[in-house]
């Protein structure tokens, strides 16, 4: 309101970081030899392939790379905790390519789409 | 481990891993001689997994998982490609050492095919299926017929482009410089030879490429055949092979048969024949994704 004074800056306790828990991108090292795919795929012999996790919370900070959407539905989480907050995917992908023996004994090289993580945010 | 998730949970992970412990080379090999995943027992957990095995082939575009036999041999260009495109441009691996060129220096790698490759998502080679097949020649030259098996292409990738790769060895025992020359004309085999009952009769070819070579240096020649392997594929039309035919210049000397490698020589043996033999690449498109564009160096991870 205009009419009371301003409130002073905040003084309390600080708030504990949550640092690690908000939406970003963790490691995930995928190794086909885990599989017994190494036989038939000649390299590489894994990939990082990246996952995302965390939290989306109220409100959206600039860094979770969140739509208008995703600040809308937070907000109405915010305030009716039966409509979930913003999900943390990949925003950003990229492609590997594979040298692998097919079945019929033939060697491709390949290319495929979307197989890192770059990039995570709140959608 | 080491703070790594792996492709498969832990109990699976142990399933899988003690089932391989437990497969048995005889009845475990395939027809072709490779290995094949052992049978495990019916489940809840296998089914799991074999489900999971079954999205993930598909995924890449297999629609079983690839068994490879022992003899399947990976080209060195294969592997050049993928370091060229994967930008990973270390080293030679110890493993898969690559044949020495005459003085003992390895070979050098080859020239990324930008162009090729800007149209493409998938590069396969071929080996001819050694149905060498010495073609009628003027006799001072000598034509070899090679032909491919490309049915195993997708039907929904389109060749954009393709090779012939060919391996050329150094000839030391040449006095002149002169005498060093050949030329080296790659045909499509447009109608199959006749039988030999048949008699002296023309082969109808359509020449693709030709180069003039002088065999003071060991190398590969590229040829590009892709008119031929796009009707072959896209055009539906027989693949009756590839024609590659040497032609010594006048005054060659006796070394003149030896230079292009187009088949296997003995005494030597099939040790240098598997990296050394003619070999077709193919560059297609599955509609899927984006071009193998080369990635000029990478930071390691």
């Amino acid at each position: 309101s205009p009419k009371r004074p301003p409130s002073p800056p905040h003084r309390g306790p600080p708030r504990p970081r949550k640092k690690g828990k908000s939406c970003r991108r963790h490691a995930l090292y995928v190794d086909f030899s885990d599989v017994g795919w190494n036989d038939w795929i000649v390299a590489p012999p894994g990939y990082q392939a990246f996952y995302c996790h965390g939290d989306c919370p109220f409100p959206l900070a600039d860094h979770l790379n969140s739509t208008n959407h995703a600040i809308v539905q937070t907000l109405v989480n915010s305030v009716n905790a039966s409509i979930p907050r913003a999900c943390c995917v990949p925003t950003e992908l990229s492609a590997i390519s594979m040298l692998y023996l097919d079945e019929y004994d033939k060697v491709v090289l390949k290319n495929y789409q979307e197989m890192v993580v770059e990039g995570c945010g709140c959608r | 481990g080491g703070g790594h998730a792996s492709l498969i949970p832990g109990p699976g992970k142990k399933r899988t891993a003690a089932a391989a412990e437990e497969e048995t080379p005889p009845p475990g090999r395939g027809p072709g001689g490779g290995r094949r995943t052992p049978s495990p027992p019916p489940g809840p957990a296998q089914d799991l997994l074999r489900g999971f095995e079954a999205s993930l082939l598909h995924m890449f575009g297999l629609r079983r998982r690839p068994q490879p036999s022992k003899a399947a041999v990976v080209p060195a260009y294969m592997r050049d490609l993928y370091r060229l495109q994967s930008g990973d441009d270390d080293d030679d691996d110890p493993r898969h050492p690559r044949p020495d060129e005459a003085g003992g220096r390895p070979p050098a790698r080859p020239d990324y095919p930008d162009r090729p490759a800007s149209r493409a998502n998938t590069v396969r080679s071929f080996h001819h299926e050694e149905h060498l097949d010495s073609l009628p020649g003027t006799g001072e030259n000598v034509a070899f017929r090679f032909v491919f098996n490309l049915s195993t292409i997708p039907e929904d990738e389109v060749i954009s482009s393709a090779e012939l790769r060919l391996y050329r060895e150094r000839v030391d025992q040449s006095p002149e410089w002169e005498q060093g020359f050949h030329r080296i004309n790659v045909y499509e085999v447009v109608r199959p030879p006749p039988p030999p009952s048949a008699g002296p009769c023309p082969l109808i070819t359509r020449l693709l490429d030709t180069r003039l070579v002088h065999h003071n240096v060991s190398r590969w020649e590229s040829f590009d055949v892709s008119p031929a392997v796009a009707r072959w594929t896209r055009g539906r039309r027989p693949n009756h092979g590839l024609a590659v035919e040497a032609t010594h210049l006048p005054r060659a000397g006796p070394a003149r048969a030896r230079h292009v490698r187009v088949s296997r020589s003995l005494p030597h043996g099939d040790g240098d024949w598997a990296q050394l033999r003619p070999l077709l690449v193919t560059f297609g498109h599955d509609g899927r994704g984006h071009a193998l564009t080369r990635r000029a160096g990478r930071p390691k991870r």
